[in-house]
């Protein structure tokens, strides 16, 4: 059976938080 | 740009002595200095003035200066210290150095906590999961029923939500984080650990003896 989506897991793939953009070049 | 140039704007309003954030920070004096050409770059990449605006981190994360975002925002709000709608040098670095490496496990919990407490309240709750849901969905274009969505939100609430009172509050988010840490993940960048491999141009600019 597979697993539910945990809400939090989803949010946390927003572009918006992926501050590691912030470093690229 | 030469070194004169990076003394002299080192005056600026909103610069802070890289010994007192690196005592205050992960980061050791250099790599602060190397952050200060990160932020450098940042902060003039529409107004040059040394503080990073709302549109230039926008456009930094998505390479568009009026693409809104939620989570974006949120971000932007917790690294904005003194709510003045700027993020200056000494914020940029304090609150960047929650997400290195080797911060404390229970500074990215908190920082997470606040980051999804929309609504400052002291607690995560059930509508404002359900908006940062329908917002993941509305920025990836992502179509799934409503129904759906509240299966998932319901699901996560009932994981998270131990005590039962409809309300996430920072204990069981701490408890809840501990059983599912990839929940942190994007609470670390390891580009942290090699940022003055990222930006040596910080050591021609460089003012202080490093510590380490």
């Amino acid at each position: 059976r597979p697993t539910m989506m945990n809400a939090f897991e989803l949010i946390s793939t927003s572009q918006g938080l992926n501050l590691g953009t912030l470093f690229e070049k | 740009m030469g070194c004169y140039i990076s003394k002299r704007s080192k005056k600026l309003p909103g610069y802070e002595d890289p010994t007192v954030l690196a005592a205050e920070t992960p980061f050791t004096v250099s790599e602060v200095e190397a952050l200060y050409e990160l932020f450098k770059k940042l902060s003039s990449s529409i107004i040059n003035d040394e503080l990073i605006h709302k549109e230039e981190f926008q456009l930094a994360l998505f390479r568009n200066s009026n693409k809104r975002n939620l989570f974006a925002d949120r971000i932007f709000d917790l690294f904005d210290l003194k709510r003045n709608g700027v993020i200056e040098f000494g914020e940029f670095v304090r609150s960047l150095g929650v997400f290195h490496p080797n911060a404390p496990q229970a500074d990215k919990i908190s920082f997470a906590f606040r980051l999804y407490d929309l609504r400052h309240t002291g607690y995560i709750e059930r509508e404002e999961l359900k908006e940062m849901v329908l917002a993941l969905l509305h920025e990836s274009d992502l179509t799934i029923s409503d129904d759906f969505v509240e299966t998932i939100v319901d699901k996560t609430f009932s994981d998270a939500d131990s005590k039962g009172d409809g309300r996430i509050d920072p204990e069981e988010w701490k408890d809840f984080v501990a059983r599912n840490p990839a929940l942190l993940k994007n609470m670390t960048l390891p580009y942290l650990k090699d940022i003055t491999l990222a930006f040596p141009s910080f050591i021609m600019n460089s003012e202080a003896e490093d510590s380490e």
